[in-house]
């Protein structure tokens, strides 16, 4: 009657490793495991498979959004403002929204608000220039929430449906620029009246739990709705929004799979946890 | 920290300093999760608690009165002996320009990194040249362009619809050996490890420019993909050095270990901050000291 379970110590290492090697993290794949091991108990789970299934679950349902809120409401004017560390890609991720949105047949606007990085404004005009939308900016070294209130106000002139608003990398533990964020938002608050306000967190799928301390200053800062999460055409799997969906509750919205425009999807849980855990 | 975590383990006993084996598993085992947290590569953070225990054993740790201090002290042993090594040279080609080449994953730090070596170098009396081969990335040639201005380095582009990154790097070279200038400094475009033609394009500008110094630029952020990526880098172009970028940030740097106990390329400089000056010679016990925590 006692089949020998192939449900042994050496499937819980390899499952540690497989979860471990995709940036999901020590803390988050123990708990995930210790959900593991007492389903395996109460459903009597005999087949390796049946258990890798069982966890694939357990992944979608942490990162699946139960919430109702739209991450770009569909029939009102929104103000998004893109924010994360040097180099995730922000501009290039504000560039994949605009193509979508464009083909919704969205009236889009950009602000050019990263006035600091060398390059910064002509990236993203060259981005408004391929793409077709009119951006918003000032001259190099001026001040961000300067553009920021321009644009909020260029927008409403123009009835535009979707205003994205880029800003310069910044690493959370720069008090002065956490501060310039700060600012930055508020003035989106006090003048995007007309606008309904989305805080987009670009995280770089390459990141590793060094994403979690991001997405918890960042949203402690300017109270992030969802995130953008990048660069998961590389190796990377991008684990580490296991840990930022589940401590946080943030929902992961969109995924960059490219340096192109059309290079996005929309966040699919399902298909995430598949990837992780093929 | 890990040495709170390992006073913990140890701090439970009793003081007849005897520890069993399954104390020092205990402790092992917290060194393992503490490399983790630390984004230190699986592979490499197994090996080296293996080392640890070796060690442990061979030094009769179990039989020590402050075990959790012997172990801490292996442990940095260990991680210094990682990490350690040569002092910083930047390579020197028989006939000038030494070209140094920039490489490594999008938004990694290239271009930054490229102005602040050029900086760095010039304070040392260098001429110096960079070459803008990032013709693809919007506004990457720009970028390099206004980093020379403002620090009046010289750059050498041409415009990106019209020419390719390998024509650009030899028009660079030649340029550069016209001038009598030092080092050429090569910016590259960010590129993953798997696209075999963009790592084709890269052997290209090598071949055609013979680099001293190929330097991987990473970001310190990097999490479990640093040795998969770094280590195709390697494999693929030949690696002479690392860049460790956004070390002003408080990412543990654990990539940094992985590549170099998996690779042994050495870490040459880090990056900590975004202005041409925030750049740094690599001491080896600053990232051995963000690993313990
Ligand atoms: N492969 C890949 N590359 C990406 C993706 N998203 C962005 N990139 C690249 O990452 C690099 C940085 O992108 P940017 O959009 O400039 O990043 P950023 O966050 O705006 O950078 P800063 O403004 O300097 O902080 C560029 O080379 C982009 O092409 C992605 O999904 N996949
Ligand atoms: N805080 C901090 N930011 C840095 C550092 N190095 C680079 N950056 C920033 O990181 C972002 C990306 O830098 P880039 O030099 O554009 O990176 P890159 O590797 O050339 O990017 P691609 O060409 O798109 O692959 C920019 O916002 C830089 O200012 C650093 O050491 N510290
Ligand atoms: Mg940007
Ligand atoms: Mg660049």
């Amino acid at each position: 009657i006692f089949s020998r379970s192939n449900i042994d110590d050496d499937f819980w290492d390899e499952l540690e490793e497989a979860l471990v090697i995709s940036d999901v993290g020590v803390n988050t794949t123990m708990s995930l495991i210790d959900d593991l091991r007492d389903i395996v108990k109460d459903e009597s789970l005999k087949e390796p498979d049946q258990v890798r299934v069982r966890m694939r679950e357990l992944i979608a349902e942490m990162l699946s959004d139960s919430s109702d809120f739209d991450a770009i409401p569909e029939k009102e004017p929104v103000v998004l403002l893109v924010v994360g560390v040097n180099g995730a890609g922000k501009t290039t991720s504000i560039a994949k929204l605009v193509d979508v949105a464009k083909s919704e047949g969205r009236n889009v606007m950009l602000a050019a608000a990263d006035t600091f990085r060398a390059g910064a404004i002509e990236q993203i005009n060259i981005w408004g220039d391929r793409l077709g939308v009119p951006v918003i900016s000032q001259q190099a070294g001026s001040d961000p929430g300067a553009v920021a209130f321009d644009a909020l106000n260029a927008a409403r002139a123009r009835n535009v449906d979707l205003l994205i608003i880029d800003t310069a990398g910044r690493l959370h533990t720069t008090h002065n620029l956490m501060e310039e964020l700060r600012k930055v938002r508020g003035i989106v608050e006090k003048n995007g009246t007309g606008f309904t306000e989305r805080i987009l967190l670009v995280i770089d799928g390459t990141t590793g739990q060094n994403g979690l301390m991001q997405a918890k200053s960042f949203t402690e800062a300017v109270d992030c709705n969802g995130v953008f999460l990048t660069k998961l055409d590389g190796t990377a799997k991008g684990g580490v929004a296991l840990a930022i969906a589940g401590e946080l509750g943030l929902p992961i919205w969109f995924i960059g799979t490219g340096e192109k425009s059309a290079d996005m999807s929309a966040f699919d849980a399902e298909a995430f946890a598949s990837a992780l855990l093929p | 920290s890990l040495s709170d975590k390992l006073g913990g383990v140890f701090g439970k006993l009793t003081n007849s300093g005897k520890l069993s084996e399954k104390d020092i598993d205990a402790a092992l085992r917290e060194v393992r999760l503490a490399l983790l947290e630390a984004d230190v590569d699986f592979k490499v953070a197994r090996q080296f608690v293996k080392n640890v225990k070796e060690r442990a054993d061979g030094e009769k740790v179990y039989a020590s009165l402050t075990p959790g201090q012997s172990v801490i002290r292996i442990v940095r042993d260990e991680l210094a002996q990682i990490l350690g090594g040569e002092a910083v040279e930047i390579a020197r080609a028989d006939k000038p320009p030494s070209v140094i080449m920039l490489v490594g994953l999008q938004g990694a730090g290239k271009t930054t990194l490229a102005a602040k070596l050029a900086l760095w170098l010039r304070k040392q009396k260098h001429p110096v040249m960079m070459a803008a081969c990032d013709l693809q990335r919007p506004a990457a040639v720009d970028q390099l362009n206004q980093l020379g201005k403002q620090l009046d380095l010289s750059v050498y582009s041409e415009e990106p619809s019209s020419s390719t990154p390998v024509k650009v790097a030899k028009a660079a070279y030649k340029k550069a050996a016209d001038e009598g200038v030092h080092y050429l400094i090569l910016d590259t475009a960010g590129r993953l490890a798997i696209d075999n033609d963009l790592m084709g394009e890269l052997e290209e500008i090598r071949d055609a420019t013979s680099p001293v110094e190929t330097l991987l630029v990473l970001d310190a952020m990097t999490g479990q993909d640093a040795v998969r990526s770094g280590g195709e880098f390697n494999d693929r172009i030949g690696v002479s050095g690392m860049v460790l970028t956004k070390m002003d940030g408080d990412a543990r740097g654990g990539a940094a270990l992985s590549m170099r106990s998996a690779t042994g390329v050495p870490i040459k400089f880090i990056g900590v901050g975004e202005r041409p000056d925030q750049f740094e010679v690599y001491h080896p016990d600053r990232i051995a000291s963000r690993i313990l925590g």
